[in-house]
């Protein structure tokens, strides 16, 4: 897989796509949604389609791409070379969210919180075969949040598709089990290849799974940790396993909407009234102005 | 250690090369509130200057590879130092006598004061705001209300030039928010310039000083 | 100069971090 894109700039998220397969432009086609990395404090979250006709799906099922949980990093990778070759007849698209971009959108000052990412990630990979002229009629997903909410949501994105959100549907339907072999290589890879953009000297890529509970992630956060400006990006700082060692390990940082300044600001009432001796006078308007006062130490 | 961010005059850098202390950081008295202050004197070209510092909330500076905390910004300007040797002047204008000029220019608070006493063509500039007396070669002075008057006029009409040149906006205040010069220049009068300009001197002369101004 | 304050003075592996933008 060619994620030449995402090395080269991995702090938003790129989109990659197969070719689409000249029968899955005249044929009623089915799609499965996936997605893989959603649960790392560590690297990109990777969102997955998968498409073939209706036509072709016993095809599909006999690559056995069965349920892709089953199958070892290796498989994965094969399995994904088979589709590959059988480009005739199978689809598929990614849309790699950076660590960067989760953190910035579940952290920003409006806040986009990472079912509301994976919901529109998930309608944007379907839009995408739509316009590349994919003649989609069925969609299944693996559900993220309620499903039943998922399902209206995305029912009412694509109204004349049939929608299926389901738990577990990599396990119920092929074309979702390979919408999560290609996520699932996908992030592999880009975990695998990931360029530190901070250019670490001594960055050790022994970091585990990647999970938060996994002892290795966590040592390495720990290593890593940088007290001004915290992770390199490849952590998702808005993860409570990072949140939590910034909050023991990185200096402090105010800032102009921080609560703590609502406090310093209203004072005392009284002291509007209480006459606190000669009022020092205030700089010229051209000093105030410019917020500029006199030094009186260094 | 603490850093600080100046804005300084371009000459002034090879000020602290040519010479161990070119550079120094003094406190001397604010001549309009009498707290103190600090200035800097560059002690070759024997230059007052005039710390000025911005500073808002939540700022900090990445200044190579470090992070300094407080995220002030200190300017140094050209400030005339007879602001400051006027200040002691009119501290004996009471006494009413001729002193030498090393029994006015003193201050336990500020010993610094001393500092201005080694200024080049400082009678030159005395000769601005006081009378003199010679006697057997050693020269006293004292006070005088209306040459500093004439002279703080020249101050103000020289900063109703600068005032224009430099378009500032002396405007009523609502303008002034967004006090990016150009369009107001032509609609401010001669009043607000005289105005603006007296304000800007009384922030370098005691509240006597600038009422006295303003009726003259 | 940062719009934020950092609670500390000291060194900070700047220029591998940061990309100063206006």
């Amino acid at each position: 897989m060619d994620l030449s894109e995402l090395e080269r700039d991995n702090t938003d998220r790129c989109r990659l796509s197969s070719p689409v397969p000249a029968v899955c432009r005249k044929e009623p086609c089915v799609l499965g949604v996936d997605e893989a990395g959603r649960g790392p404090v560590l690297g990109p979250m990777v969102y997955a389609i998968c498409y073939c006709p209706l036509s072709r799906l016993a095809d599909l099922e006999a690559l056995k791409v069965a349920d892709s949980k089953t199958l070892s990093e290796s498989e994965r990778d094969r399995l994904f070379v088979k589709m590959e070759e059988d480009k005739d007849f199978v689809g598929w698209a990614l849309d790699v969210l950076s660590p960067n971009l989760i953190s910035t959108s579940m952290l920003g000052r409006v806040k986009y919180n990472l079912n509301s990412l994976s919901h529109d990630t998930a309608a944007g990979l379907v839009q995408y075969a739509l316009d590349q002229g994919v003649k989609v009629t069925q969609v299944f997903v693996d559900t993220v949040g309620l499903p039943e909410k998922y399902q209206e949501r995305l029912q009412q994105c694509f109204p004349g598709i049939e929608v299926t959100v389901k738990a577990k549907a990599d396990a119920l339907y092929p074309v979702v089990s390979a919408a999560s072999i290609c996520a699932k290589v996908a992030r592999d890879q880009a975990v695998k290849n990931w360029q530190f953009v901070e250019k670490l000297q001594d960055v050790d890529a022994d970091y585990g799974s990647g999970y938060p509970n996994d002892p290795k992630t966590k040592a390495w956060l720990r290593k890593h940790v940088e007290p001004v400006f915290g992770f390199p990006q490849f952590v998702r700082f808005s993860w409570r396993t990072a949140q939590s060692i910034l909050e023991k390990e990185a200096e402090g940082v105010t800032w102009e909407d921080s609560s703590a300044e609502d406090q310093e600001g209203l004072g005392k009432i009284t002291s509007y009234f209480l006459s606190e001796g000669p009022r020092p006078r205030l700089p010229h308007r051209y000093f105030q102005e410019r917020g500029l006062e006199s030094a009186t130490t260094l | 250690a603490r850093q600080y961010v100046f804005l300084l005059p371009e000459y002034l850098k090879d000020a602290s090369k040519k010479m161990k202390n070119g550079l120094m950081f003094v406190k001397l008295v604010n001549p309009c509130s009498g707290e103190g202050a600090i200035y800097l004197f560059d002690m070759c070209l024997q230059q007052l200057f005039e710390i000025k510092v911005f500073k808002e909330k939540h700022r900090s500076w990445f200044i190579n590879q470090s992070v300094q905390s407080e995220g002030h910004l200190h300017f140094a300007t050209p400030m005339d130092p007879l602001f400051l040797i006027l200040h002691y002047l009119m501290k004996t204008e009471k006494e009413g006598k001729f002193q030498p000029l090393d029994q006015v220019v003193v201050d336990d608070t500020f010993p610094n004061c001393t500092l201005l006493l080694k200024l080049p063509e400082l009678e030159k500039l005395l000769g601005h705001v006081t009378e003199e007396k010679e006697i057997d070669s050693k020269k006293y002075y004292k006070y005088s209300k209306e040459k500093t008057l004439k002279w703080l006029e020249k101050k103000v009409n020289q900063t109703i030039v600068a005032l224009k040149t430099n378009k500032i906006n002396v405007g009523a205040r609502v303008q002034s928010a967004a006090f990016f010069p150009g369009d107001q220049a032509s609609s401010d009068k001669e009043e607000d310039y005289i105005r603006y300009a007296h304000g800007l001197i009384s922030d370098y002369i005691p509240k006597e000083l600038s009422d006295d101004l303003s009726k003259h | 100069l940062l719009p934020c304050e950092v609670l500390a003075n000291r060194p900070a592996p700047v220029e591998r971090f940061f990309v100063p933008a206006i």
